[in-house]
């Protein structure tokens, strides 16, 4: 069998590099274009179709697995709680999701359950107020988990659809941090057993390899239905998210194009692959 | 970890006699793959280790009874080396000496801010620093300065309704009339590819004559570590840059990317959310870090 011009080491190589280079990561970018080179070979094609291929293995790998897109219907509020590294961009995501619903006719309520940092529940009652939504806090120093309590019983006595918990950025290897949360997300347990129906993890697109071992940590701590995907904006690509689908299951959901309130978007596989690959 | 993995790779070879091209490229490829997986950029890695191949063949270094363990050393050193600037300090000196920090959102800015302010009391005892909240973007970010400054006893000067031009401009007058040393200027963050943005920050330069320039930069930057850092330098200009968040366990390899592709030092760590969590920055720490 011989192999086409356009096929050396070095262009397998090449796709290699560029795969690292949107951090894909190195084991994962070497499997993949084993995998794409296998079938390549086998197919017989030419360089330019090489391309078609990486895009149709990297769609596979994003596809929503059998049984994932399950919609039940639980009794509303109905709870989402972000979480994520400090600067991921959560309370701004905290925002836009509220944005988000409100333009779906949902009624929302926003927890300011960061009782740590500075200016955390001014900067987050500043998008409340532009959104004419409702916040739920108390002040510096409360406890989280108490917060996000009394925000579940406010939210479901006013009738609301959603509530959204923005919660304080916490560095996954602080355990008193990740205890925190799992108190918080007990505390909601407590009111509403399937509370909270959504975690979704805030991480910032310029994240390297560190985001899979942030995204193993808040999934052992308090569970994760998806990621927010922030600041795809920028140049970085994000490429983390295939790891963190394909290790640890977890699918993105929403991507930050922006600092405004409309900023989000829900997660296109297609767009998002197509942007990787360029 | 590195010296492990280069024992295994050397440990046929009985320390006499030179390396073989065999056993040095399986060494390579190990050091390849650390100092990706440590978000070194890709490019940076591949020159990297092109130079260690040829210092290798070149010194005869594994004519040694432990191969392995000179392996290590001999990148161990050659990146220290490359970490290691003979300007990584802050400078303090000025009348008064402004000091802006720029950076993409989140990185970090606004807390180190106040940290830098802490630390340059720390310095030098006599100097009263003011801080300037010249981000108005931001929703709250003069009030978060300023409860960050408070915890450091340093005075923040805020201006709700004018441009950062005015404002940092205005806080300069202010400083040298009152004597304010050095005027630690917080900025709004900023993607390196929004072209207005990046020439408000580089009029802003130009206006004030800052005697830093400092990107800050998270330790858990990925590839992208080095169009931020070239775009920042060539379209601004930047003096060095503050690693943040380096409490947590990302290896840090940015911060070598930065390094390698700006030329400029890493002068200092960010290391917790508290206001004295700000330490000169270790190039032989972040070296072994890198390593893993
Ligand atoms: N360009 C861009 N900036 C974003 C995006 N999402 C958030 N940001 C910005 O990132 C910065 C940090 O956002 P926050 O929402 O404060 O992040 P956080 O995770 O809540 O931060 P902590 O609470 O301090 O951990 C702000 O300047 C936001 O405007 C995005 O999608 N694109
Ligand atoms: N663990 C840790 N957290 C840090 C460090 N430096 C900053 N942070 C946290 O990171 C988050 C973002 O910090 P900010 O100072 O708001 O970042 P910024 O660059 O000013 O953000 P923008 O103004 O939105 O661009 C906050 O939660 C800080 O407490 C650090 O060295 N270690
Ligand atoms: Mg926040
Ligand atoms: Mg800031």
């Amino acid at each position: 069998f011989k192999k086409g011009p356009g096929l050396s080491p070095e262009f397998w190589e090449g796709w290699e590099a560029a795969l690292i280079e949107v951090d894909v990561g190195v084991r994962q970018a070497v499997e993949l274009t084993e995998r794409v080179k296998a079938r390549a070979e086998e197919e017989r094609v030419d360089a330019t179709a090489v391309s078609e291929l990486f895009r149709a293995e990297l769609l596979k790998m994003l596809q929503p697995l059998p049984g994932e897109e399950t919609s039940e219907t639980p009794v509303p509020p109905i709870v989402t709680m972000i979480v994520g590294v400090n600067g991921s961009g959560k309370t701004t995501a905290a925002a836009k999701l509220a944005r988000y619903r409100q333009k779906r006719g949902e009624k929302v309520i926003l927890a300011a359950c960061d009782t740590f940092r500075a200016a955390a529940i001014e900067q987050l009652g500043i998008w409340a107020e532009r959104l004419g939504v409702e916040m739920v806090s108390q002040k510096y120093g409360a406890d989280a988990a108490a917060v996000a309590f009394d925000a579940y019983s406010a939210a479901r006595s006013r009738g609301a659809d959603r509530l959204i918990i923005d919660t304080a950025g916490r560095l996954h290897t602080r355990s008193n941090l990740m205890e925190e949360l799992k108190k918080i997300a007990r505390a909601l347990g407590k009111t509403e057993p399937s509370a909270p129906h959504e975690v979704l993890l805030s991480l910032d697109a310029v994240v390297g390899q560190n985001g899979l071992l942030q995204a193993r940590s808040f999934l052992e701590a308090v569970g994760l239905t998806g990621v927010i995907l922030n600041k795809l904006d920028g140049t970085a690509r994000g490429g983390i998210v295939l790891a963190v689908r394909e290790e640890l299951g977890i699918p993105v959901r929403f991507v930050g194009i922006g600092e405004g309130s409309d900023d989000l978007a829900e997660f296109d596989p297609a767009a998002f692959v197509d942007a990787l690959l360029n | 970890n590195l010296t492990k993995k280069f024992q295994e790779v050397f440990k046929n070879v009985r320390g006499m006699g030179k390396l073989t091209e065999k056993n040095l490229s399986r060494a390579l490829r190990e050091v390849n793959l650390a100092l990706l997986e440590a978000d070194v950029n890709y490019r940076v890695v591949k020159k990297i280790v092109e130079e260690t191949k040829e210092q290798a063949l070149g010194r005869k270094v594994l004519a040694s009874v432990n191969p392995g363990q000179q392996f290590v050393r001999l990148i161990h050193d050659r990146l220290v080396e490359t970490m290691t600037h003979p300007d990584a300090g802050v400078k303090l000196d000025g009348s008064p000496a402004v000091i802006i920090l720029a950076g993409l959102q989140g990185s970090g800015k606004t807390t180190t801010a106040a940290k830098l302010a802490g630390w340059a009391r720390r310095q030098r005892p006599d100097c009263r620093p003011l801080l300037v909240a010249a981000d108005v973007r931001r929703p709250a970010a003069a009030g978060q300065l300023k409860t960050m400054g408070e915890k450091a006893g340093v005075e923040t000067y805020a201006d709700g309704g004018n441009s950062p031009l005015t404002i940092v401009t205005d806080a300069v007058n202010y400083a040298r009339s009152k004597d304010f040393n050095p005027v630690i200027v917080d900025t709004a963050g900023r993607l390196h590819i929004d072209p207005e943005l990046m020439e408000e920050l580089k009029s802003l330069k130009s206006s004030l004559n800052p005697r830093e320039v400092l990107l800050v930069l998270d330790a858990m930057t990925g590839q992208d570590a080095v169009r931020t850092a070239v775009e920042f330098d060539r379209r601004v200009g930047i003096d060095g840059a503050i690693l943040t968040k380096l409490d947590g366990d990302a290896r840090g390899g940015a911060a070598l990317s930065f390094r390698a592709v700006t030329g400029k030092p890493v002068k200092l760590a960010g290391v917790g959310e508290r206001i004295d969590d700000l330490q000169v920055f270790d190039p032989a720490r972040i070296v072994s870090r890198i390593l893993g």
